[in-house]
């Protein structure tokens, strides 16, 4: 099972289409490294990002040099993960 | 002994445990439900759908599917639940009894199979199915831009390391093509109805064009209707309209095919999303998640059937 130890996903705020443009240019600098949840799609949605516990430093420093509000949305992916897969073995052994 | 009484409708399940669940559901319910296999995967998993049909020749039907996007996991689980629920509430509740004394439902439960026992096997967070191509490193086409209305317009990518990699060809990927031909075969189509998670939206054509369609009026007043019924349940507020206008352009989507095949009641959902666990939605969310998405598929059957073209 691939880790995701460390992995956010950040949801971020963007006020115009130059900010979601900005948004837009980081998925096709890393097509690997950011996976978006939900798309780069107009101002009034938010986007929701995946971002490897790797490139987290990076990813983080193009959002705030590019004055791009974000939350982190989950602080470890494989935490949830863990719970997830905990709650499964439960309700099968019940 | 096995049976569906012992399911967990509100946990998470393997591709399996579905497929199992859907043997003894079919069973049990056999005057109700059958099973039709109509393909294969492109690891050659059987594509399975649900019939649910109270009897008669070439009626009209309906047809709804979840979890193209294999990581969308509370989409199968919802899936499931709905299919339990017509079963439940054929008895009790007219509207459905209406709709399928003249309708039949058909329910594809897991229309992405090698991608979902991917996300249980190796990646949890996998969303393509799992086809590859020679001298291509990277795997898996996205099923929702590899239908051919709109193919490789806006919204979709040429690269096979995409997320929203469209596959070669339209139409390539076995999983879309074992849909295409059944409902082409079938014919008598109605309504189309596909599910995915997470954005709170309920959306119809179309997704490759800002153009309205031409029903656009009336897909407009069924989705705010459709989404009333769903927030009536537990209160959650969904936002509708077109999809190009409400998410974003994507070509080569189910709903867009639905609609220029002649399926007018085309509809896509986006199921919950609390601002917290993205597609990792705790499994306690399931059947409230089913419960609000069952009453905006009520609306959109009930207006089906009260609307024949």
């Amino acid at each position: 099972q691939v880790n995701f130890t460390g992995d956010q996903v950040l949801r971020i705020l963007a006020k115009n289409e130059k900010q979601l443009s900005l948004l837009r240019d980081l998925e096709s600098q890393k097509p690997q490294k950011v996976d978006f949840w939900r798309g780069p799609a107009r101002p009034s949605l938010p986007v929701d990002m995946r971002v490897s516990f790797s490139e987290l430093p990076s990813v983080k420093l193009y959002l705030k040099s590019h004055g791009l509000a974000y939350r982190v949305m989950i602080k470890d992916i494989q935490v949830l993960l863990d719970e997830e897969r905990d709650a499964m073995a439960k309700s099968r052994r019940l | 002994e096995r049976s569906t009484n012992s399911f967990s409708y509100s946990s998470y399940h393997t591709l399996d445990e579905i497929y199992s669940w859907i043997d003894n559901f079919v069973a049990e319910h056999s005057n109700l439900v059958s099973k039709i296999h109509i393909g294969k995967s492109f690891e050659n998993r059987s594509i399975l759908v649900l019939k649910f049909s109270t009897g008669g020749p070439n009626r009209t039907a309906i047809w709804i599917d979840t979890g193209i996007h294999s990581r969308e996991w509370i989409t199968h689980a919802t899936g499931i639940w709905i299919s339990q629920e017509i079963v439940n509430a054929y008895d009790k509740d007219h509207v459905l009894k209406k709709v399928l004394n003249t309708m039949d439902i058909f329910i594809e439960i897991v229309t992405n199979p090698d991608g979902f026992a991917f996300t249980h096997s190796m990646n949890r967070l996998w969303r393509k199915n799992k086809s590859s191509q020679p001298g291509i490193v990277c795997i898996g086409v996205d099923l929702n831009r590899n239908w051919k209305t709109g193919f490789g317009g806006n919204g979709s990518n040429k690269n096979p390391c995409s997320e929203t990699y469209r596959g070669p060809a339209p139409e390539s990927e076995p999983e879309v093509a074992a849909i295409v031909d059944f409902i082409t075969g079938h014919g008598n189509f109605k309504a189309m109805i596909s599910i995915h998670s997470y954005s709170q939206m309920v959306m119809y054509p179309y997704g490759h064009s800002l153009e309205p369609v031409p029903n656009h009026e009336e897909l407009f007043n069924l989705a705010k209707d459709a989404v009333q019924a769903l927030y009536q349940v537990h209160g959650i507020q969904y936002i509708y309209g077109s999809i190009s206008t409400t998410l974003y352009s994507a070509s080569g989507i189910t709903v867009d095919w639905a609609y220029d095949s002649g399926i007018k009641y085309a509809f896509s959902f986006e199921l919950r999303d609390t601002g917290q666990y993205g597609f990792l939605l705790p499994a306690s969310q399931i059947v409230p998640t089913a419960e609000e998405t069952w009453m905006a598929l009520r609306t959109i059957m009930t207006h089906t059937l009260n609307h024949p073209y």
